[in-house]
């Protein structure tokens, strides 16, 4: 369950990254 | 739907009969069972029937050969048409080239052999187990060095993310996670090709505007142009 929060977490991080502003 | 719901380009010329002695074979690529399959219309158009029909490819990139044989009807009659499927293995013998989804045919009949050349829509390879391991795409994405990601535009489609998600899934282009930031659809994709090459993509779609802008990385960057094609044709049709 962590690990699936942690991932949850990193997509939303890569999203924000890579969204234009 | 249901039966062949992948892409599949219209049938194009490939052999006309002025070329095939009076044999005129009309060919398209589709995906079914999990095999690329070659569906095709063979007319005899010359004053004789035609026996021994037989199939064979030169060496090509993915490997692609016959997965069985040829099956016409024999005798093909004098102005008879009849459609034909013919499955396809790629466990066969490699040769890049150029370009990359070029197949180069042979058909042989009682008369001749006849030669043809045409190219297979790379959607067609992409395999049912495409789906990448969360974990493992957010890995491979940050391993895969910026010089390998290829920026491109889709324009004029009015598909929602759900639509384009639902749409590629079919074609197995898998939706591994999807974000919305700040009103925009951001979807992150893997694809598997027969041969083992992974492609990981970004879409990001805005509800408001029809161009999506795509995001393809890979190791492999000679099959991007195709696979470019593929999201295209996939999104658009």
């Amino acid at each position: 369950e962590d690990d699936d929060g942690d991932l949850d977490d990193c997509f939303s991080k890569l999203a924000e990254s890579r969204s234009n502003p | 739907g249901g039966a062949s719901e992948v892409y599949t380009p219209p049938k194009q010329m490939w052999l006309p009969a002025s070329k095939g002695k009076g044999l005129e074979i009309l060919g398209t690529f589709s995906r079914k069972q999990g095999n690329p399959q070659m569906v095709m219309t063979f007319s005899n158009k010359a004053m004789q029937p035609m026996t021994g029909f037989a199939v064979q490819f030169n060496k090509n990139s993915f490997g692609l050969v016959p997965g069985s044989a040829l099956t016409i009807p024999s005798p093909l009659s004098p102005n008879q048409s009849i459609d034909t499927t013919l499955p396809l293995s790629a466990n066969g013998p490699i040769q890049r080239m150029d370009p990359l989804t070029n197949l180069q045919v042979a058909v042989k009949n009682c008369i001749d052999v006849f030669y043809f050349s045409t190219t297979v829509p790379i959607n067609v390879l992409f395999v049912e187990d495409g789906q990448m391991d969360r974990k493992v795409f957010l890995a491979t994405w940050k391993d895969i060095p910026s010089s390998n990601e290829v920026q491109s535009q889709i324009s004029n489609c009015n598909l929602s993310s759900e639509q384009a998600t639902s749409r590629l899934q079919r074609n197995n282009i898998f939706t591994v996670a999807n974000r919305n930031v700040d009103g925009q659809d951001m979807l992150y994709q893997s694809l598997r090709l027969t041969n083992n090459i992974w492609v990981l993509s970004e879409l990001k779609m805005n509800p408001d505007n029809p161009t999506v802008q795509l995001s393809l990385k890979t190791r492999a960057l000679d099959v991007i142009p195709s696979i470019q094609k593929a999201y295209n044709d996939i999104m658009l049709n």
